[in-house]
C-alpha cells in the first residue's frame, strides 16, 4: 500500500528502533522510553523519540519540550522538535491548549500514527524509540503491523505485584502473536529504600511472574525521579546520576 | 436507536451509577472502583461492577474471581458472575486462557461494551461502579455517550506528580466537555510513611494541580494493601480495616 511505501522511506535514515510497551499503564514506560533517548544522546547518539500515546502524552513533559510546537509545511511535511540531538513527536506538540483532552476513537488514532509516520523528516538517526499507550489496542497493533520488519526490539516495563505480572503477561503474548523480538524488561519502582533508616520497602508486592526472557533491569522507587520528572528535569536528572541510566 | 433502549431497560432496576476515571494509567482506578463496589456490598448495599478496561482488566482479581467465568444463554442473555451481594461484569471473565491479551481496535472494544450494557442481567442494585480503562478514547466515550443520563457522579483518580496533575487535567476536561457530573477526586499512593522510622515521603513528586471541585480523598502507598491485592484478598483487607473504607 501506498502509506507503508512512505513510511518505510521516511525511516530509510534510522539504524535502529526500539518500542517501549506495557499492557499496564503508569509503570513508567514514558520515563524509561525518554532516559533511553537521553541516555543515547549523552553518549553522542542522534535520536528520535515518537510518542505514540494519544491520550496521555508525556513525552515532550520528560525531554524538557512541554511548551513547544512542531509544524506542518503547506506541502504537509511534519518536521519534528528538536532538542539537542533528540528529534521529540507527539500529538502534544499539536496541541494548541495543552490540557486539551484527545477524544478520539480507534480509527482517527490509527489515521493519525500512519500520518506521523509518513510525513515525518526524522533525518539521520542512529536510534528512534518509541512510547506506546497501556494495552493492546489501536496504537500497538498499528505499530506492530506498519513497523514489524523496522523494529529491533521490545522493551517491556512493569511493576511489582501479582495483578500487574498477570496484566503484563498479556504483552508478552502479544509480542509472540506479532513476533517481534523481546530486548528486555524492565522492572520499575522495584523497591523503596527509606532516606532516613535505610529499610527497603516492596511498596507494589510480590517480585513479578513474567515469561523471563532477556535481561531483567531493576530501578527503584525513586522520590529525586519524580522530582526531577515534576520540574521537566529528566536531562538534567541523568546527566548528574551517570549511573542511573536505564538501559 | 433499538441498543440504547436494551441499555437503558437492562439498567432499569440499578439505583445509582458511578464511573471511576483517569487519562492516566496505574494510578489505582482498578482497586479504588472495587473498594468503593465492595464498601458498599459490605454495608449491605446489593452491587453491580462493570469493568470496561478490555486490555487490562483487573477487577475479577480484585473481586477474588480471577478464575470464574461468565456465561452467556443460547438466548444471548448474559449473567453476571457474584460474589456475596457484588455482581461483576468483565471481559476477563469469558476468556478461557486468562493470560490472554485482548488485541482489539476501537470498533470491537464499543460493540463489545454495548453488548454488554444491553444483554446482561444485572437485577435489582443500589450501586453499580464502572471501571474505565486509561485515556479518553473508544470505552470512555461509549460510556459517556450512552450513559450520560444515567451516570450520577464521575470519581476521578490520580497520583502525586505535576506530569500525572497535567494528563488528568485532561479528564477533567473531558467531563465539562461530555457534562458530566465529578463527584470528587481520589488522590492515590498520596505518600509512603515509614514502618520503622515514621518519615513521611512524597515519593511520587508535588502535590497535584488540578481544578478542585468536590471533595479530594488521599490515599497513602501502603505496601499491605498492595499484598492484600497480590493475593487477591482486597475484600478481606477492607473489611479487617474498616478505616481505609475509600469512599
Ligand atoms: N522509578 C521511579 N521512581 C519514582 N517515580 C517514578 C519512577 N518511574 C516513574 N515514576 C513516576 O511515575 C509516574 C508514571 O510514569 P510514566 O512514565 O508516566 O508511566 P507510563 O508511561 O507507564 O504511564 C510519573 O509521575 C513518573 O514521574
Ligand atoms: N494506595 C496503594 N498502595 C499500594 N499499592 C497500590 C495502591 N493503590 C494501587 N496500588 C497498586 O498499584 C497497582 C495499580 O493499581 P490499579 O488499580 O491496577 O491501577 P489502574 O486501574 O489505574 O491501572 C496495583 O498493583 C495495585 O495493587
Ligand atoms: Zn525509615
Amino acid at each position: 500500500q501506498q502509506i507503508m511505501h512512505e513510511v518505510y522511506s521516511k525511516l530509510s535514515s534510522i539504524k535502529h528502533v526500539v518500542a517501549v510497551l506495557s499492557s499496564k499503564g503508569g509503570v513508567g514506560k514514558s520515563v524509561i522510553a525518554s532516559s533511553i533517548a537521553i541516555y543515547a544522546a549523552m553518549h553522542g547518539k542522534k535520536v528520535a523519540i515518537f510518542d505514540a500515546d494519544m491520550h496521555g502524552s508525556s513525552i515532550p513533559w520528560l525531554i524538557g519540550l512541554r511548551n513547544a510546537f512542531a509544524a506542518i509545511s503547506i506541502d504537509g511535511i511534519i518536521k519534528p522538535v528538536e532538542r539537542d540531538t533528540i528529534a521529540v513527536l507527539s500529538i502534544e506538540l499539536f496541541l494548541k491548549e495543552k490540557n486539551a483532552p484527545v477524544v478520539w476513537r480507534g480509527p482517527l488514532k490509527t489515521r493519525t500514527i500512519l500520518d506521523f509516520l509518513s510525513r515525518t523528516e526524522w533525518g539521520e538517526r542512529d536510534l528512534m524509540v518509541i512510547d506506546l499507550p497501556p494495552g493492546t489496542g489501536d496504537e500497538a497493533l498499528t505499530i506492530a503491523q506498519t513497523l514489524k520488519d523496522r523494529i529491533n526490539g521490545v522493551v517491556l516495563v512493569l511493576t511489582p505485584g501479582l495483578m500487574v505480572s498477570h496484566v503484563v503477561t498479556k504483552a508478552y503474548e502479544f509480542l509472540k502473536m506479532l513476533n517481534l523480538p523481546l530486548l528486555g524488561t524492565v522492572l520499575n519502582m522495584a523497591y523503596f529504600k527509606c532516606p532516613h533508616c535505610g529499610n527497603v520497602y516492596r511498596v507494589f508486592g510480590s517480585q513479578p511472574q513474567i515469561p523471563n526472557e532477556g535481561p531483567l533491569i531493576e530501578i527503584p522507587l525513586d522520590p529525586k525521579l519524580a522530582e526531577a520528572v515534576d520540574s521537566g528535569q529528566l536531562y538534567e536528572f541523568l546527566k548528574a546520576s551517570e549511573s542511573e541510566g536505564a538501559q
